[in-house]
């Protein structure tokens, strides 16, 4: 059992590293508390974002948790891909440039996955192939509005900033 | 394989029948706060077999059922995901082994319906209209790589909950994948 | 003691009344659980946007939660007037058009007090009367680059979408 | 009464000398993740003594020192709040309670250190460069409506914990106030 654990762990923490090198200009990795008896301990997650000192995920920024978080959650990810993808509204402490790589990587791995993605935020939202609009109506009942194709044009995301 | 279509009847804030064609490729979902669009999350959770009801945000079954500003909540919610599988990453055995036959094996319908009774609430799952367990959804499409416990579908708060929890509760993530 | 606290009770659900009916098309209150015994059980908020039915905040949507938390904010700060209030990033969940309202009403307030908010939603950082950059440096060292005067034209804030 | 400056010097990511002016108003402060816009709104609580330790993040006041990428800690740091009390929020009365005299009393500067000896860290307020207590500043702020329960600083988090925390927590807030 311990096998199997340690197998996947390491893995998925080698999925991290090269996820979280392409999302921020660092390095990072999966570490256990204790190697000798990972089922004892816990997992924390360690970054070194570029030109700063290793930070543990607890001290770092709320924007630098979020890119750290998502970078496990795409690790995961890539350890057990799946056919379609959902996302809910995974970048709201992102800064724009953030927003965006993660945006670019979602597009690269919608290649040839399905990938649907809520969020208000304008570059994540027009990074898009499609763009379905969602509003409450007066009987508080949900519409969906249109599933726009997106060309990089005026999108549906009128409601995302 | 991707999901080529959703349709929610009754569940949660579609108190209208709405059908929502969806695409391969990077789709994104937009509105108001409020609107819907977590609510569409929890249809395809509900419909997939992949959460426990408070995963979608709701204390009991019954929370699903579309409830109007004014009268009565409704009956009955239904959600169905047509998926297209004419990669086969369902293969026609498995389909048989859910469903009992196969019906057209590049495209897969599966349903899941709560109805109330006068004196409870029943859940109805089906595959291609025939009734089927959850245990049968849930086995045919985890040999597709879709499971609850893989993060292929990332809920509102699911990154500040890996930020928050402990440790130990972390490395049971990757416990849970092995 | 209970005097006290009914007193401050009273005035902070009325002041949340009237900011929370501003921000969003509805009206919301603060609800003892148990009114008799307030320091034997706890407070929750209660609240009914515009043609939707009574809601208790831990119903609500994601971003309705942050809306009618921020505005239990406000309320307290209308109770207890301060000379400045800082805020960081309080906006993440809020779709654009309630980031505007928030923005309009912190304008409000900021026109006989001193209001400074960290945000990377662009329409609250264009809000603003002045715009200060933040960036990091090579050696690991903030740099407070320049506070720019906003006329709502190109505005420092390139890091915000 | 408003703050017209901020200088900050080896406290947490402000590892260089570092002066900010501010103005009555609506400011907004932007800029990349992880850049030091959280820490410069921990340079004001800490300054002011509107928080404790683990409100700035840090585990521990050492935390609090300027730590270079490559090289040790800086052994000091002070952050110093210049106010603008035109509006004499704060009375010239309390002004000479908490410093002893009264400089200048149209503007106030506050300002807090920590220094690390061989042995240990110690912290110092001065307000007008005259050393004083915590409470002095605090007692001095107070009067002028700056208190750490009046929510006039509300940190990254803040809003969600309110939304997280639980009925009997959530009163709490209330009780503090009254
Ligand atoms: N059973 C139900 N009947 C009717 N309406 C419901 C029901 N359950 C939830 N709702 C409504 O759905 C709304 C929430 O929808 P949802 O969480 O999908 O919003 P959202 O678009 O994700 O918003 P946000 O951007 O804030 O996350 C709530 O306002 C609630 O009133
Ligand atoms: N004592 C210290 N010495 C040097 N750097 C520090 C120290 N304490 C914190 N930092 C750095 O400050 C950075 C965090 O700054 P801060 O939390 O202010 O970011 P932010 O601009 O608010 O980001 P976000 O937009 O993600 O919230 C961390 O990356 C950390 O490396
Ligand atoms: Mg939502
Ligand atoms: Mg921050």
């Amino acid at each position: 059992k311990e096998e199997k654990f340690m197998e996947a762990f390491t893995a998925i923490d080698g999925f991290f590293q090269e996820v979280f090198e392409e999302l921020s200009d660092g390095t990072g990795s999966l570490v256990l508390d204790d190697p000798e008896e990972p089922f004892e301990s816990g997992m924390t997650i360690e970054a070194k974002p570029a030109d700063k000192p290793v930070e543990r995920l607890e001290s770092m920024s709320g924007g630098e948790k979020s890119l750290t978080a998502l970078s496990f959650i795409f690790a995961i990810q890539r350890y057990t891909p799946a056919p379609f993808y959902f996302f809910d509204e995974v970048d709201e402490s992102l800064d724009a440039v953030n927003v965006e790589k993660v945006a670019q990587m979602i597009d690269d791995i919608a290649d040839d996955t399905q990938f649907v993605v809520i969020s208000h935020r304008s570059n994540m939202v027009e990074k898009a192939d499609r763009i379905v609009g969602v509003t409450m109506q007066h009987d508080n009942v949900s519409r969906v509005t249109g599933v726009k194709a997106n060309d990089g044009g005026d999108a549906e995301g009128a409601a995302a900033d | 394989m991707h999901i080529k279509e959703l349709r929610l009847d009754g569940f949660k804030s579609f108190g209208e029948a709405t059908s929502i064609p969806f695409y391969e490729g990077f789709t994104t979902i937009s509105g108001p706060n409020g609107s819907g669009k977590s609510n569409l999350i929890d249809g395809v959770l509900f419909a997939l077999g992949l959460a426990r009801t408070r995963g979608m945000r709701a204390r009991r079954l019954p929370d699903l059922l579309y409830n109007p500003p004014d009268g009565e909540p409704v009956k009955e919610a239904s959600v169905e995901v047509v998926i297209d599988n004419e990669s086969r990453a369902i293969t026609e055995e498995e389909i048989r082994k859910a469903a009992g036959e196969v019906n057209d094996p590049d495209e897969i319908v599966i349903r899941r319906r709560i109805k109330k009774t006068s004196s409870d609430y029943y859940s109805y799952y089906y595959v291609d209209d025939r009734s089927v367990n959850l245990s049968d959804i849930r086995e045919m499409l985890a040999n597709a790589g879709v499971t609850p416990e893989g993060y292929n579908v990332v809920m509102q708060g699911d990154v500040n909950g890996i930020i928050n929890m402990g440790p130990t509760e972390r490395r049971g993530i990757i416990e849970e994948i092995a």
